[in-house]
């Protein structure tokens, strides 16, 4: 099921009879329209575009009985092969403990999804280890502690020393963690801007400290034209190895799959879809794609 | 220096994607954009079409008042909104901003589901020195609000503000407990809640419209506050919801401590959208 601009877009096609390079450019306009519509970034439109006219202006596409249906598959093809084509699953490899970090803007979704990135591990028989450096937001702590609880998974809980000095925590975890066979270990970090300075490096060195197998990005899927700008720095100036879409059970149409992927080069391997430790799914990209499109 | 037509379209489409760029959504641009076609002189350059699309911007964002209650106490406010958009801190910051005239003020901590959530407000009350009144964790909101009211109401306090779980608009049983919430509040206070304030992140693109319709349907809306205005997003999003619900922006949040809230000023926030 299309968006309404899509389904004019084919009717439009349809109706011409015969497809030329004019009329292909304007069904063309009619899908950035729609997946502006999406929230896909504007750039990141455009870029896609590019991308699409040249299968969309083939010639075999052109001849076609249903060049509306082809051009529609194209998009959908396009779309969901940019969102990642296989299921990616999470890095556990090396010698343990594994170690994930999640990272984002505040308000995104991380100190849940670690949860649910405990639950969904534990459940493959790991045993993972919580700990979160977020030493600023009230009850923070609290807030991972009572998660943890909640899922009878383990907690390292800081000291007042290590409150001071989150990186000294870090390292103690990490070290815990070994001894008494913890792994992953889940790191839990601040919400930040991106244009925060100071707290990205605070970020960079905390990741050099870890060395994380994972470096998730966790992004909130009703974000819109901002989505390309924050997930384009995070990627810069710390580097990131996978993206986690939460508040999926939400009705945005969700574009900014599409635009954090398209920047980021880093797969989405997973979605939040509510506020439950157990709601957390494996990310299908077909389901995005007619998402997005409908 | 001859200007031509081809010129003009090139203005209006710089200024399309300006407003694109800025979550101001592809219906209200060009509407927007359409009314600046017509409203403006066929040989008119950049500068004079961006000063009429600014003109009526702000137009559009200042037809309704912004004028903050309490001037009247008893004040009754509800923040509500969905996840993550800042609604606890955002009543902090309105709890140290009220503070200052020397008046009495009690947070509630309705949010009696998520991780954490009342211990979050409470450590906010012990920085501003206002009582919190909470319930058992997984209590019925409700409840909880049911309480506060008949405490605001004993202790003859001034300001009561109330904080509510974050939800997502299209659940059905989550709105519900929002509109009893309200209704209790009404029925046990006149003319209260005097305040139903969302609280909408910056960065939210095209579902900030229907999720100011749903909150304003079922616990109903008396104005928005947007948040993260010190990120990079503009929060574009908020012209339609003005343009449709009629609803006045009341305040924006830009940043994490309490003093991160100024009044909603329509001139700045406008030039900050097309910068
Ligand atoms: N509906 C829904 N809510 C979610 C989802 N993921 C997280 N939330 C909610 O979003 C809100 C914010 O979640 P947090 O985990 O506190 O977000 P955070 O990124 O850790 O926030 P900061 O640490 O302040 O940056 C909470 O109300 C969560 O319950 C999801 O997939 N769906
Ligand atoms: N940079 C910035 N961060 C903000 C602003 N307002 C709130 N935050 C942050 O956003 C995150 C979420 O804020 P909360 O107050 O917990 O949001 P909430 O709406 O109550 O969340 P739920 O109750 O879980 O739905 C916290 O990390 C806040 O510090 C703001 O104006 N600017
Ligand atoms: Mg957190
Ligand atoms: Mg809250």
């Amino acid at each position: 099921q299309l968006s309404e601009r899509l389904q004019k877009a084919m009717k439009f096609l349809r109706g011409e009879g015969k497809i030329t390079g004019k009329n292909m450019e304007e069904a063309l306009k009619m899908m950035r329209m729609a997946f502006l519509e999406a929230d896909v970034n504007y750039k990141v439109v455009k870029d896609f575009e590019a991308g699409i006219k040249e299968k969309a202006l083939d010639e075999k596409v052109m001849q076609s009985l249903t060049p509306a249906q082809q051009v529609i598959k194209i998009i959908k093809d396009e779309l969901t092969s940019l969102l990642g084509n296989e299921e990616k699953k999470l890095d556990l490899s090396g010698t343990p403990p594994s170690k994930f970090m999640l990272v984002g803007l505040q308000g995104s979704g991380k100190t849940t999804t670690c949860g649910k990135l405990g639950k969904l591990v534990s459940k493959q028989g790991k045993k993972p280890l919580f700990v979160s450096i977020d030493i600023k937001r009230p009850a923070a702590q609290d807030q991972l502690k009572i998660i943890a609880h909640n899922l009878n998974l383990a907690f390292y809980e800081l000291s007042k020393e290590q409150m001071a000095k989150p990186t000294k925590a870090i390292k103690n975890a990490i070290e815990y963690a070994r001894k008494q066979a913890f792994s992953p270990l889940i790191v839990d970090t601040a919400g930040r801007l991106h244009v925060d300075e100071e707290l990205m490096e605070e970020l960079k060195i905390v990741r050099d400290i870890l060395q994380p197998n994972e470096v998730i990005y966790v992004g909130d899927a009703m974000t819109g034209q901002d989505a390309v700008k924050s997930a384009q720095v995070f990627e810069e100036k710390i580097g990131l190895t996978s993206i986690i879409l939460t508040k999926l059970d939400g009705d945005a149409r969700g574009g900014a799959a599409l635009s954090i992927v398209s920047v980021t080069g880093k797969p989405i391997k997973f979605a939040g879809v509510g506020e439950k430790l157990d709601q957390l799914e494996v990310f299908h990209p077909d389901r995005m794609a007619s998402r997005i499109l409908g | 220096l001859l200007y031509s037509g081809k010129d003009r379209e090139k203005i209006l489409d710089d200024l399309t994607e300006t407003l694109l760029l800025s979550d101001v959504g592809i219906e209200t641009t060009e509407k927007i954009i359409q009314s600046i076609r017509v409203h403006s002189e066929k040989t008119a350059l950049f500068p004079e079409i961006k000063k009429i699309l600014e003109k009526e911007l702000v137009k559009t964002l200042s037809q309704y008042s912004s004028e903050v209650k309490p001037n009247t106490t008893p004040s009754v406010f509800m923040f509500v909104g969905v996840n993550g958009g800042g609604k606890t801190t955002t009543l902090a910051k309105l709890a140290h901003l009220f503070k200052k005239n020397g008046t009495e003020i009690l947070l509630v901590a309705a949010d009696t589901f998520r991780a954490a959530a009342q211990e979050q407000l409470v450590i906010w009350g012990k920085r501003l020195n206002c009582p919190v009144i909470k319930g058992q964790h997984g209590a019925d909101p409700a409840s909880v609000v049911y309480d506060a009211v008949q405490s605001f109401k004993a202790r003859k306090a001034d300001i009561l503000l109330i904080d509510t779980g974050g939800r997502i608009h299209t659940n059905v049983n989550l709105m519900n407990e929002l509109e009893k919430i309200r209704m209790i509040i009404s029925r046990e206070i006149e003319n209260a809640p005097h305040e139903i304030y969302l609280v909408l992140d910056a960065s939210i693109g095209r579902n900030a419209l229907s999720q100011a319709r749903e909150f304003l349907k079922f616990s109903g809306l008396t104005g928005i506050i947007l948040t993260k205005l010190d990120g990079t997003a503009k929060g574009g999003s908020v012209i339609s919801i003005v343009d449709e619900l009629k609803l006045p922006i009341k305040y924006i949040g830009v940043g994490e401590r309490e003093e991160d809230l100024f009044p909603f000023s329509a001139q700045e926030f406008v030039k900050a959208l097309l910068s």
